[in-house]
């Protein structure tokens, strides 16, 4: 069986600074084993 | 062969006595030994599948990326009545076991399938069929879910296939290198899906697309207003982009779903299709397998904005079961043999508000058969 998740989120981008202050990166890579309750990504709350 | 070699001597020597006695004695022989070689048949299996898995993972490590092949074999697999064996499968693996073998038969599976078996809730003896064993709860603590209010978790135990940023109009999700299938083709007609329009693309200050917040109708706005989350104005400099994360649990893994984050599930569809088998060989040999299997999508809104769950069933693992609607039955005999009907849509209520799911909260349940 197979699940496939499809979400938006934060991308990076500030008009005023052009800092990239709100972004989600995942943190696994293809081929990693992982387990419920483990993140997948983050991003930083701006 | 030595069985064979045995067995029919055995058979040779009850024919040339003529006796009851002796020709009763190779009958009773047949079980076992029958049993027996259905055990070797199926080890060799094992041991042939373990290896291929094993060179696949080799060739994953030093960068060789598997290339879809179309083959005779998968073409052969659209003309087996893969429901009914499915239903069957699922038949005999709900079947009462009688206790005193249900150890052995589930640390056998787990030791076939790499299964944990330290992390079932409940003693091996307590599972009354092989189904129930294959969808046990877990003990409390074994998933702890990551505290970190900024991070998306995984929604399952499995295997990281794919994942990305769906970019432009008309973004594909890679199935392997050679073959993709929509976003659209996978969940079905959503009024949520973001629509990526050329136009809407910008550039960011590094020269990477950057797609602008979508408000719709049915906006977090009017989802927060049942949450006691009050939540700022997203600043106009706030973009989102839609992502993707394609997860493939094996057999010994943990076959519960649950929900990434908190969100609001606002309809359910059931593609009721077919039940091809999903492990990496079907991948890369079947097209469009993700589009054409027997699945559940879950779709509505997080506070970044649209989410959705798709839950693919296979051959062995037909059916699935939804917590939030125990009501709904997948893995049914077909009504007719069109498997290019629309899917059956379910709108939870109350409108725009939906099912409120936690982080970590369970949702589905992969069944045998």
């Amino acid at each position: 069986s197979t699940v496939i998740l499809i979400f938006q989120a934060p991308i990076s981008k500030s008009l005023e600074d052009d800092s990239a202050s709100s972004e989600f990166r995942f943190c696994i890579k293809r081929g990693d084993r992982i387990h419920v309750g483990e993140a997948l990504g983050r991003w930083h709350d701006s | 062969t030595s069985f064979l070699r045995k067995f029919q001597t055995t058979q040779a020597r009850s024919s040339i006595n003529g006796g009851r006695s002796n020709s009763s004695k190779g009958d009773s022989f047949l079980v076992p030994g029958a049993t027996l070689a259905t055990i070797v048949m199926l080890g060799a299996l094992h041991a042939r599948r373990l290896y291929g898995d094993k060179k696949l993972e080799e060739a994953r490590e030093n960068g060789i990326e598997i290339e879809f092949q179309p083959d005779v074999k998968a073409t052969f697999l659209r003309l087996l009545p893969l429901r009914s064996i499915s239903r069957f499968w699922g038949f005999l693996a709900s079947m009462e076991l009688p206790i005193w073998i249900r150890p052995y038969v589930y640390r056998s599976w787990a030791r076939a399938f790499h299964s944990n078996l330290e992390e079932a809730a409940k003693p091996l003896d307590k599972y009354a069929s092989l189904r129930e064993f294959f969808v046990r709860t877990l003990k409390d603590g074994s998933r702890p879910i990551d505290s970190d209010p900024c991070c998306l978790i995984s929604p399952v135990d499995g295997t990281i296939l794919r994942f990305g940023e769906l970019k432009g109009a008309g973004s594909m999700i890679e199935q392997v290198k050679g073959f993709s299938y929509s976003v659209s083709s996978l969940l079905g007609a959503s009024p949520f899906l973001p629509v990526i329009a050329e136009e809407d693309i910008q550039q960011d200050s590094e020269g990477q697309e950057i797609i602008p917040r979508h408000e719709n109708k049915k906006s977090w706005w009017r989802i927060s207003l049942a949450s006691p989350k009050v939540r700022d104005p997203a600043p106009a400099s706030l973009t989102t982009g839609l992502f993707y994360c394609v997860i493939y649990l094996k057999p010994g893994d943990y076959h519960r779903i649950h929900s990434p984050v908190d969100w609001n599930v606002l309809v359910r569809r059931h593609f009721s299709g077919r039940l091809f088998p999903l492990n990496e060989r079907a991948a890369r040999t079947i097209r469009n397998l993700y589009v054409e299997n027997e699945r559940i999508v879950l779709e509505g809104r997080w506070q970044e904005g649209f989410m959705a769950i798709a839950a693919i069933g296979a051959t062995t693992i037909g059916s699935i079961e939804l917590f939030i609607e125990p009501e709904l039955w997948t893995n049914q005999t077909r009504k007719n043999l069109l498997h290019s009907e629309p899917p059956e849509e379910r709108v939870y209520e109350p409108e725009a508000v939906g099912v409120m799911l936690k982080k970590g909260d369970e949702v589905a349940a992969f069944n045998m058969g």
